[in-house]
């Protein structure tokens, strides 16, 4: 699974997620990737969020759309906001990560894999690729 | 902070140990190249929009991600893509699943949200949805790579194995 997340200089979020599934999967299989609310989601007043991992859990947990909604009625930011779903997703067995966006243009990101394949830049001079957890 | 951008490849067990510093520069310089793609954009005013679907097309056509081109296959041998968009300032959606020839599934998520009547269509429907646009539609050889026909052939060995134990184990 690939995805984007992004503030622009007018200040709008868009998120997008793309990907192939699950290896070997059958009966038309489909995961959390085109699944608005679970692995995809934006909303100018809260965040933006692309999930990736074990598609089944991100939906039960309604995770992109939950961090949303975290960071609105809560004030929380994105780092803390994700990680909080991220161990919902873990209590109900399931495993991956996602990036997130603020409407502040904080990218964050969450995950509980021993890796990432990740990337994030800002207007500050931020520009960061990453692989492995512990970078 | 005037305009930020994130992006990820896939989560999984990945460590240093098994990945070679060749196969590490590989996936560093993939991921480099799409967020330097998207941060252009946003930095010359270009839109949030703009800049997420150019992250996204360069990697589903980079064979290194389980997107688009050298995505992950189905139990049949099959391809079956899923993607999805979404704005902030609207809250427009789009989204399709289970389609097989498009080269871009972000741009078909997007040609959904555009025309504004659905979010998700799938299979076979979305596939027609296609037909009506100017996205560039691909060969199955297109998509498929090696490691990927390897790795389906290590999984459908293994599922079968599991499948055989199973019966023993209801005796």
């Amino acid at each position: 699974t690939v995805g984007a997340v992004a503030r622009d200089r007018h200040g709008n979020l868009a998120a997008g997620t793309s990907t192939g599934g699950m290896t070997g999967k059958r009966w038309d299989r489909i995961g959390d990737a085109p699944i608005i609310g679970a692995g995809t989601y934006a909303d100018n007043r809260a965040c933006a969020v692309s999930a990736t991992g074990t598609g089944e859990y991100f939906i039960r947990a309604n995770v992109a759309s939950s961090i949303c909604n975290l960071m609105r009625l809560t004030g929380m930011g994105p780092r803390e906001a994700a990680d909080n779903l991220m161990a919902e997703v873990a209590e109900l067995g399931g495993s991956g990560g996602v990036i997130v966006v603020s409407p502040q243009g904080e990218a964050a990101f969450s995950f509980n894999t021993s890796g990432m394949y990740r990337g994030r830049a800002n207007s500050e001079g931020l520009n960061e690729v990453a692989i492995f957890a512990e970078e | 902070t005037d305009w930020a951008i994130a992006l990820h490849g896939g989560a999984g067990t990945l460590s240093r140990e098994a990945m070679t510093p060749e196969r590490e520069a590989e996936y560093t310089a993939s991921l480099q190249a799409a967020l330097d793609a998207g941060a252009a954009i946003l930095a010359e005013g270009g839109t949030a929009e703009d800049a997420i679907v150019a992250v996204i097309t360069i990697l589903e056509d980079d064979p290194l991600f389980n997107a688009g081109r050298g995505a992950v296959l189905t139990w049949d041998g099959g391809i079956s893509h899923d993607a999805s968009i979404m704005l902030g300032d609207s809250r427009a959606a789009g989204a399709t699943a289970g389609t097989s020839t498009v080269r871009h599934p972000i741009l078909l998520a997007q040609e959904v949200m555009r025309d504004g009547r659905h979010v998700f269509l799938s299979g076979a429907g979305a596939e027609e949805f296609a037909d009506r646009t100017e996205l560039e539609r691909m060969e199955p050889e297109w998509f498929i790579t090696q490691p990927r026909v390897e790795a389906l052939e290590r999984y459908r060995a293994n599922s079968t194995a599991s499948l055989a134990d199973d019966e023993h184990r209801y005796g």
